[in-house]
C-alpha cells in the first residue's frame, strides 16, 4: 500500500492547496527551518486518524487549521486527502470487503473552524472515524509508533525509561 | 497479549543484534528485558557496544552512537514488521558522513517491501533519494511546495546493485 | 538575591529582544517571568514570532526555530555577562544554511570579549573558524587529535570586517 | 582569561597525553560520532571543579578514567591542565593575589584510579578545590550554566519548565 499522493489545504501552515506525488521508494523532503516539512509528517498523521492534538504539537484539534498570517487570514478548514495505491492483491485482501476492487485508496480527513466535528471519506463516500483506522489497521500502514518518527523522536527512544520503550515491541506484535 | 509480545521481542531482538554490526561495521548490542518473568509489565534495555569499544547501556554512549543505535532498533523493528511506508524527519541530524551512508544503505535495502520519506537538511542524505521536494515559505506563513529533482542516477544504480541482472 | 536577579533579567531580556530579529532578520521574542511578584521563585517563559509568524511560546515553533531562537537567548545572556570563552557542542545540528550563517556570523561579533570552542558536523561551520582541530579513534577507543588546519583566510577577513582601517 | 592549552593525560577516551593548542579567537572542533569530541568538553569542566558525575556523563567520579580498551588496559590515573593567559591586567585584578603576578594560569586535577581523591594544583603548586573553584568564580570562568553548552542542552532550554529555566539568568546574576 504505497502512498501515490498527498493534498493538504487549509493544514498548518499550506493554506493554499498543495498536491505532494509520491511515486517513488525514498523520497526527500528539504527546505530551510519552519517552512512547513515536518507539517506534512504532521498531515500524513492526522489523516491517518491521529485523535491527540499533543501528537500533532497543539493544544486543541482546531489548532491544525491554517490560523492566518501577515498576509491572509485564518482559514474556514482544513483537508487533508492521501491515495494509496492498491494494485497489489496481497495488500488489497487486507482491507475490508468494500475496498478490495478499487486501484487506489483516497482517505479524506476535514475539520470545520469553529465546527469541532471532523469529516472522514474514502475515495469520497463519508464514513466514520472506525472505518479509517480498520483500513489502516489492517494494512499496517497504522503502526504509527514506529513507522513514523518525529523530529526528536529518536532521542526519546534514547533517553526513554525502559517501561516506555515497549510501546515500540507492542505495537509490532 | 504475552505471547505475542514474547514472540515480537524475539524476532526483533534477533534482527537487531544482527543489524547492529552492519551499520556500525563491528561490535554488538542487544535488547534485555527488566522482568523476563513479566511479559506485560517488563521494561525494554538497550546494551551496546560500538566496534572496539565497551559494552553499556545505551545512555553512556555519545550523542550521534546513540542516535545511530536508536536507529538500527527501529531499523530492526522494521524489518520484523515492515509498514508500507515509513517517516524519518530529520533522524540523520546528529549522525557524520560515515554513518550518513550506512542509515541510506540501510533505507535502501528495506525499499523492496516499504516507501520512505526523508526530511533533512544534510546534503548528503540528499543525494541519495530518488526525488527531492523542496518546501519554502517565500510567503510568510504560507507553505509552498517548489521543485522537484529526480535523482535518476541514484536510484538506476541502486537498482541495479539490488537485483543483479 | 533579588535585585540581582531582577537586573539581570532586564539586562537579558533587553539584549534578547535586540537580538532575536536581528539572528532572525525580522519578528520578534521577549522573556517573560511567570511570577513577576516573586523573584526568587519566578520561573522564565519565552515567547518569540519568526518573522511574518504568529507570536506564540517557544514550543509552537519548528524544530530549527526552537533550536535558534534558544541560541539567540544564550547569545543575550553572553553579551549581559561575556565569559572568558564559550564551548558550544553540536548546537548547529538543526539549522539550515542561513540560520548557520547567521550562528557563525553572531559568534564572531562576540569574539572581541571572548573565545569560541565550537564542536560540530557541519562543514558550513568548519569553514568558518579559524583553527580546525580534527579527532580520531584509529585505534577503537583511544582518542587521538589529528590534523590541525587554520583557515587564514577566514581569520583574515573577518578582524579586517571587525577592525577597518 | 583566554585559553592558551589544554593536556589531557588518562581522561576518558584520551589514554594517550594530548596537547590541544587554543590561540584563536573560534576553534573548531570535528571527527566522527564517538571519537571523543564531547570528552574534550567534559575534560573542561572536570578540570574546572565539577564535582558531579552525573554531568559528565558518568555514574561515578571514577568515570573519568581512561576505562581501557581491546587494545589497552585501565589507565592508573586521570590528569587535565588547563593553561589560561593571564596577560590582561584587567582579568589579573579578578584573580586572588597570589596569582596576578603570573603570566599564566594553569590548573590541573588528578584522580587515582581506586584513590577517590582528587588533587588540585595552580601553577603546579598543590592546593584545594576551593581555591579552584575561587579562581574560577572571580574571573568569570566559572559560570558555567551558559558558557558551556553541552550537546542537547538546547533543547533542554526549550523543553524546561519555566521554573527550571531560571538558573540561567540566576548564573548570569
Ligand atoms: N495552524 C497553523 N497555521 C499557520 N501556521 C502554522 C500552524 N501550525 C503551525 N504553523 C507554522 O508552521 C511552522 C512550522 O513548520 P514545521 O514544523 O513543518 O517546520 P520545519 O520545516 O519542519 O522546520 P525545521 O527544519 O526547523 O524542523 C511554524 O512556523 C508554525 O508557525
Ligand atoms: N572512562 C572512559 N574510558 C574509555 N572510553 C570512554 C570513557 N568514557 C567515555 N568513553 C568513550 O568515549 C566515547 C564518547 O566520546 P564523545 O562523547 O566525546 O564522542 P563525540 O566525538 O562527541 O561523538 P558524537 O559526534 O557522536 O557526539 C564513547 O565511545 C565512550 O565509550
Ligand atoms: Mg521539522
Ligand atoms: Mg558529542
Amino acid at each position: 500500500m504505497h502512498i501515490k499522493k498527498l493534498e493538504i489545504c487549509g493544514f498548518k501552515s499550506f493554506v493554499d492547496r498543495t498536491v505532494i506525488q509520491f511515486d517513488h521508494d525514498v523520497i526527500g523532503i528539504v527546505g530551510p527551518n519552519g517552512c512547513g516539512k515536518s507539517n506534512v509528517v504532521d498531515a500524513i498523521r492526522w489523516v491517518m486518524g491521529e485523535q491527540s492534538a499533543k501528537a500533532l504539537r497543539g493544544k486543541a484539534m482546531g489548532d491544525v487549521i491554517f490560523a492566518g498570517s501577515e498576509s491572509r487570514q485564518q482559514a474556514g478548514f482544513a483537508e487533508v486527502t492521501i491515495t494509496f495505491d492498491n494494485s497489489d492483491p496481497a495488500g488489497a485482501q487486507s482491507l475490508p470487503l468494500e475496498y478490495r476492487d478499487y486501484p487506489e485508496l483516497a482517505v479524506t480527513r476535514r475539520l470545520f473552524h469553529g465546527d469541532g466535528s471532523n469529516e472522514y471519506c474514502i475515495n469520497k463516500i463519508p464514513v466514520r472515524l472506525r472505518d479509517v483506522t480498520d483500513v489502516f489497521l489492517g494494512t499496517g500502514v497504522g503502526r504509527k509508533a514506529y513507522s513514523i518518527v518525529e523530529q526528536g523522536k529518536i532521542g526519546l527512544i534514547v533517553s526513554a525509561r525502559p517501561e516506555d520503550r515497549r510501546i515500540l515491541i507492542e505495537e509490532a506484535a | 497479549s504475552e505471547r505475542l509480545f514474547e514472540h515480537a521481542f524475539t524476532g526483533i531482538n534477533r534482527r537487531f543484534t544482527e543489524l547492529f554490526p552492519k551499520m556500525f561495521r563491528g561490535g554488538k548490542a542487544e535488547l534485555r528485558l527488566t522482568n523476563p518473568n513479566d511479559m506485560l509489565e517488563t521494561g525494554i534495555e538497550i546494551l551496546a557496544q560500538p566496534p572496539g569499544k565497551r559494552l553499556g547501556h545505551i545512555e553512556l554512549m555519545s550523542g550521534g552512537e546513540k542516535a545511530f543505535t536508536a536507529v538500527s532498533l527501529l531499523f530492526a523493528i522494521f524489518r520484523y514488521k515492515p509498514s508500507p511506508f515509513c517517516i524519518l524527519d530529520e533522524v540523520d541530524a546528529p549522525l557524520d558522513d560515515a554513518n550518513i551512508d550506512r542509515y541510506v544503505e540501510a533505507i535502501r535495502a528495506m525499499t523492496d517491501r516499504s516507501q520512505f520519506i526523508i526530511i533533512t537538511h544534510s546534503k548528503r542524505t540528499m543525494q541519495a533519494v530518488d526525488v527531492l521536494y523542496g518546501v519554502t515559505m517565500q510567503e510568510p506563513g504560507v507553505s509552498k511546495l517548489v521543485g522537484v529533482r529526480v535523482n535518476e542516477a541514484a536510484a538506476r544504480s541502486e537498482h541495479k546493485r539490488a537485483n543483479p541482472a
